[in-house]
C-alpha cells in the first residue's frame, strides 16, 4: 500500500518521557 | 509503581480453558461506531474461541524482532504470521524500539520485565487465561509455563468489574507527579484492548481517535466491554499506536500523520497480537504428526491424543507384558503377540521369543531367562547331568536320607538300603545299597550269586584238596619205592659230616665209590 513511514506525532504514553522511572 | 516483585505470588485472575467447541469457527469481527458522550467512535471488536490454539503475540517482523528492537507495522507482521485478525500490542520505547515489559511469543519466552508491575494477559500451556499482575517468579513457571503473553497499562476490568483505580495505585509510582499518568487514563485517544469473555473466548477491541481530539478514555473503554460480557481485560498501546488489520491489510484510522501531512500512516510498532488458524498445540503435533487445520493427526497407529503425544496400544494396554510403543506393543522378555498376550512358544525364550532353549531331558525353560528348571535326577544349566550320588530331586538339590550313606534313586530318592549279607563262611557282612525292588531282586540274584559262588568254592577247594592228597600219596608211593629200588643198590647213604672241614678217617674215599654216581 505504501503507505509510508509515521511520523510517530500522536504518542499516547502512561508515564513521562522526561525521566526514566527510578527505581526503589 | 517501579518496584519489582522478583518472588512469590502477586494479584491476578487465571480463566481455565474452555472445553473445545467442536467446529468452532474462526475469528468473529464486529465493526462499530458508538457515541460516547457526544462522540461518534469507531472501532472493531473481534473475539476468537479456542485462545490457546488461535491467538498468538508476535514479535515485529517476526521471531528476533524484540531482540534486534526492529519496529514493524502491524500489517507487516500480520501479514507473515498468517493471521487473519491483527492489532498492535504491548508497549515500546518509541527512540530505541526496544520492547517494554514481559513478552512470551510461542512458547517463547522474549523479554522480561524483572518484575515491574504493570497489567498483564496471557495463556499458559494448559490454556488458563491470565489476567492481571504477575511476580517474576511466576513469569519463569515451568509447571505450567505462559506461552502466549505481553504487558500492557492498566488493568481495566478484573473478574467483571473496572479495575481501573486499583491499578493506578499498583502500576504508578505514588512519588512520582501522577499527572501524567491520570492524564493517560483520562484523555481521549485511540485505545487497544486485550482480554477475554465468560465463555473464555478471546477478546480484541480497537477504538480509533487521536489523542484529545477523538476516541475514549480508559472508563469509556471499560465500560463498554463490560457490555460485551468481557470478564478480565488490560490496556494495550493506544495513540497513533492503534492499529486494526484484517487479512493481512489495514482496516482501522491510525491517527499518525505520514510524512505528507496529509496522509494518516500506520505507526511501525512492537509487538503484535494475532488471531490465526487454529493452530495445533505444540504447532508440530509433539513430532508425530501433521497440523491440518489446527488439528493434530497423528502419524501411525498408535499415536493418540490432540498433540499426538499418547501412545496407545489399545484397551489391553500390552496385557501388562509389554510397552507400547510407536510401532506398537513392544512385549516383555517371554511374551510375544500383538498384545503381548502369548507365553513364548515351548523351546524359545527371551526378547520376541528369539532365543532357544537349551534345556533336555524334559526340564521346563524359563520363557523370560530361558533358564532350565530340571525334573528329578538332573542337574546343570540345560539339565543334562544326572545327580550325583547321594543327591536326588529336582537339580539334585536334595540330598538322599539313606542309612549307611547309601545312595538313593535320584529321581524318586528312594533308598535301596538292604543289608545283605553273604556267606557268612567268607564273607563278611557286605552292606549293598539297592534299590528295594531291585534289592529284593538283587537280594534273590545275591543269595543265588552267594550260593552259586559257595558252592563253586568249595568244590574248587576239594577239588584242590583231592590233588594235593592225590599228589601226597603219590609222593609217598614214589618215595618208597626208590627206597627199596635204592637199598639193593651199590651204594649207601652216608650222611654227609663235613665237621669243621675235615672228614674222618674212615670216611676218606673209598675205591670204587668213585664210580659210584651215587653218592651224595
Amino acid at each position: 500500500l505504501g503507505s509510508g513511514a509515521s511520523r510517530d506525532d500522536d504518542l499516547l504514553l502512561p508515564y513521562p518521557r522526561a525521566r526514566s522511572r527510578p527505581v526503589r | 509503581d517501579c518496584t519489582r516483585v522478583r518472588a512469590g505470588s502477586r494479584e491476578h485472575e487465571s480463566w481455565p480453558p474452555a472445553r473445545a467447541t467442536p467446529g468452532a469457527r474462526g475469528p468473529t469481527v464486529r465493526t462499530f461506531v458508538s457515541h460516547f458522550g457526544d462522540r461518534a467512535v469507531a472501532g472493531h471488536l473481534t473475539r476468537a474461541a479456542e485462545p490457546l490454539r488461535t491467538f498468538s503475540v508476535l514479535e515485529p517482523g517476526g521471531p528476533g524482532g524484540c531482540a534486534s528492537r526492529r519496529r514493524a507495522t502491524v500489517e507487516d507482521t500480520a501479514r507473515a504470521a498468517g493471521c487473519g485478525v491483527a492489532q498492535n500490542g504491548g508497549f515500546f520505547r518509541v527512540d530505541t524500539g526496544e520492547c517494554l515489559g514481559n513478552v512470551v511469543s510461542d512458547g517463547r519466552l522474549v523479554s522480561n520485565a524483572g518484575g515491574l508491575q504493570n497489567a498483564q494477559f496471557g495463556i499458559r500451556r494448559d490454556g488458563t487465561l491470565v489476567t492481571g499482575y504477575l511476580s517474576e517468579e511466576e513469569l519463569l513457571d515451568t509447571e505450567n509455563p505462559f506461552v502466549q503473553l505481553l504487558s500492557g497499562v492498566v488493568w481495566l476490568i478484573r473478574n467483571g468489574s473496572v479495575y481501573i483505580n486499583e491499578s493506578q495505585a499498583a502500576e504508578c509510582d505514588e512519588t512520582q507527579e501522577t499527572g501524567s499518568f491520570s492524564k493517560f487514563v483520562t484523555v481521549m485517544s485511540a485505545r487497544t484492548a486485550v482480554g477475554h469473555d465468560r465463555k473464555g473466548q478471546l477478546v480484541l477491541l480497537q477504538v480509533d481517535g487521536q489523542t484529545e481530539q477523538r476516541g475514549i478514555n480508559l472508563w469509556e473503554m471499560a465500560e463498554f466491554l463490560l457490555k460485551q460480557d468481557v470478564v478480565n481485560a488490560i490496556n494495550l498501546d493506544g495513540g497513533g499506536s492503534a492499529t486494526f488489520v484484517l487479512n493481512g491489510t489495514l482496516a482501522s484510522y491510525p491517527s499518525d500523520h505520514c510524512q505528507d501531512s496529509m496522509w494518516r500512516c500506520p505507526r511501525h510498532v512492537s509487538t503484535v497480537v494475532c488471531v490465526h488458524e487454529p493452530r495445533c498445540q505444540p504447532p508440530d503435533c509433539s513430532g508425530h504428526g501433521t497440523c491440518v487445520e489446527g488439528h493434530c493427526q497423528c502419524t501411525g497407529r498408535f499415536w493418540q491424543g490432540a498433540a499426538c503425544d499418547e501412545l496407545d496400544c489399545g484397551p489391553s494396554n500390552c496385557s501388562w507384558h509389554g510397552l507400547c510403543t510407536e510401532t506398537g506393543c513392544r512385549c516383555e522378555a517371554g511374551w510375544t503377540g500383538s498384545n503381548c498376550s502369548e507365553a513364548c512358544p515351548n523351546g524359545s525364550f527371551g526378547e520376541d521369543c528369539a532365543e532357544k532353549c537349551q534345556c533336555q531331558n524334559g526340564a521346563t525353560c524359563d520363557p523370560v531367562q530361558g533358564t532350565c528348571t530340571c525334573p528329578p535326577g538332573f542337574t546343570g544349566d540345560a539339565c543334562v547331568q544326572e545327580c550325583s550320588l547321594g543327591w536326588h530331586g529336582p537339580g539334585c538339590q536334595r540330598p538322599c536320607e539313606c542309612e549307611h550313606q547309601c545312595p538313593c534313586d535320584p529321581q524318586t530318592g528312594n533308598c535301596s538300603l538292604t543289608r545283605a549279607t553273604a556267606l557268612n563262611s567268607i564273607l563278611s557282612q557286605v552292606k549293598l545299597c539297592l534299590q528295594p525292588s531291585e534289592a529284593t531282586t538283587r537280594t534273590g540274584e545275591l543269595s543265588l550269586l552267594t550260593g552259586t559262588t559257595w558252592l563253586a568254592l568249595t568244590l574248587a577247594l576239594v577239588f584242590l584238596l583231592l590233588i594235593s592228597m592225590v599228589a601226597n600219596v603219590s609222593l609217598l608211593l614214589g618215595s618208597r619205592a626208590r627206597r627199596s629200588r635204592h637199598l639193593d643198590g651199590a651204594y649207601v647213604y652216608h650222611s654227609l659230616q663235613e665237621m669243621n672241614g675235615e672228614l674222618l678217617a674212615s670216611e676218606k674215599e673209598q675205591p670204587g665209590d668213585a664210580q659210584n654216581p651215587f653218592k651224595d
